[in-house]
């Protein structure tokens, strides 16, 4: 049963300068992460239900949690995917999307079916050994509107390898 | 070369090579140029002197000198280049890193920085800032949002309703960055823009910070009863700055827009197949 509530009711609590600041003993912040973490189940059954009303579809919808972290199971393991981004603003947007792929070339085609130029980067191998590149594209959104990227991914390997020139230098 | 440059129609960023440090940004629609400095530096956290018993911590920013460390006097770079962006990454230590990026069409810079997990093996606990330095003439002022709403003129060591008696001389300079904090001559302005709620100053003349992350390893007594000390260890934190230089007639303008699409940025929606025209019916 999808329920917003729960949420609602977490993220009041969440208001408390403490869930942000550090200002809270560990086993206070470790109950803030439970109480967000059990609100967002039944939430996100109720953004299920309201997508398969609107769309008069039913399908299993996966709701991902760590694309803040560039890890994206659609995006780094589908060969086709889509992309439709929101703009919550007045006014329309021009933004570069990033996304986490697999190492290969992608072609990206905008709404209207027309090509958009796209690049495979690098990132830094600081950031994680398990992704390494992100797809890049630009998109523009209209105002308090959404548009539709289309991702294919081409066979073969990543021949967009960026120019890549390392300076290492010994510490003093 | 002695440099590294990335640039677009807009803006160029040099780069030290020796160092890996930005070095010059300049605004090439408006024909301005600025040496910044950028780096990352760290206070030591205060656990109390002959002054006064309090230490820092989860509520208290207390340094216990003036003049915080520097991370690294280096960074190791590396340079990507593509036709949509270009990158420096730099990395400053095996806990600090970041990279620089400049969009294509883009009239700012884009700095992500990652730090984290802070060790304090060495008993010291540490507050990390990101600073700018730049030969700027701001007259000890320096101005921030308040709550993402009015911008307010903040002065060294002042406070404009009562005589201050400054005990604090970082701490008590220090004020909440909610989306912006800016510096300017009267002729151009270096505005930061922050994805998150920070505390930024400016503690010499043409000279910005933020911190960006902090571990302690002393309560400082005002009821929590714990250092602001993640257990194992330690968290790693990644977040962006933005960087806008332009002429103070006009950056207004441009930091405004900026932030309200920072803050209200485009919402991704993924879904698996081809493609799919949209049709409003």
């Amino acid at each position: 049963l999808g329920d917003s509530a729960p949420l609602k009711e977490a993220m009041a609590v969440l208001q408390h300068h403490d869930a942000v600041s550090g200002t809270a003993k560990q086993n206070v912040v470790d109950d803030y992460a439970k109480q967000l973490a059990a609100a967002w189940g039944p939430c996100e059954v109720l953004m299920s239900n309201a997508l398969a009303g609107l769309s008069h579809y039913k399908q299993n919808f996966s709701f991902c949690r760590e694309l803040n972290i560039s890890i994206c199971p659609v995006s780094q393991k589908s060969e086709r995917f889509r992309v439709t981004i929101y703009n919550p603003l007045g006014r329309k947007v021009d933004q570069m999307v990033r996304l986490p792929v697999s190492e290969g070339n992608f072609f990206v085609k905008d709404p209207n079916d027309k090509n958009v130029s796209s690049n495979v980067v690098i990132v830094p191998s600081s950031y994680s050994k398990t992704y390494q590149w992100e797809l890049l594209f630009p998109a523009s959104v209209p105002a308090l509107g959404f548009s539709t990227y289309s991702v294919t991914k081409m066979s073969g390997r990543n021949e967009q390898v960026p120019s890549l020139l390392s300076r290492p230098r010994k510490p003093k | 070369s002695r440099v590294l440059v990335i640039e677009n129609e807009y803006i160029r960023a040099t780069f030290d090579s020796g160092t890996g440090f930005l070095m010059k940004i300049e605004n090439k629609e408006q024909n301005l140029s600025l040496p910044v400095s950028q780096s990352f530096f760290w206070y030591n956290a205060s656990v109390g002197d002959d002054k006064s018993s309090q230490a820092s911590g989860a509520y208290i920013f207390r340094p216990s000198a003036r003049k915080p460390l520097p991370v690294s006097h280096w960074a190791q770079i590396s340079l990507v280049k593509t036709a949509l962006v270009q990158e420096v990454h730099q990395n400053f230590s095996a806990w600090c890193f970041q990279v620089i990026r400049l969009y294509k069409d883009q009239r700012h810079l884009e700095l992500e920085w990652t730090v984290g997990p802070i060790p304090v093996k060495d008993d010291w606990g540490k507050e990390v800032i990101s600073r700018f330095d730049t030969p700027m003439k701001t007259k000890g002022q320096f101005f921030t949002d308040s709550n993402g709403r009015e911008i307010m003129k903040r002065r060294d060591n002042y406070r404009p309703t009562w005589t201050l008696n400054q005990t604090e001389p970082v701490a008590g300079n220090y004020y909440p960055v909610n989306t912006r904090i800016y510096i300017t001559d009267g002729q151009m302005q270096l505005t930061v823009l922050t994805d998150r709620s920070q505390g930024g100053s400016s503690l010499q003349n043409g000279s910005l910070e933020l911190m960006v992350h902090r571990r302690l390893l002393v309560d400082d007594g005002r009821g929590v009863m714990e250092p602001l000390l993640e257990t194992d260890t330690g968290d790693k934190v990644r977040g962006r700055h933005l960087v806008l230089l332009s002429s103070v007639r006009d950056a207004a303008a441009r930091h405004r827009l900026l932030a309200e699409q920072e803050v209200l940025a485009p919402q991704l929606m993924l879904a698996l197949g081809g493609s799919s025209p949209y049709h409003s019916q």
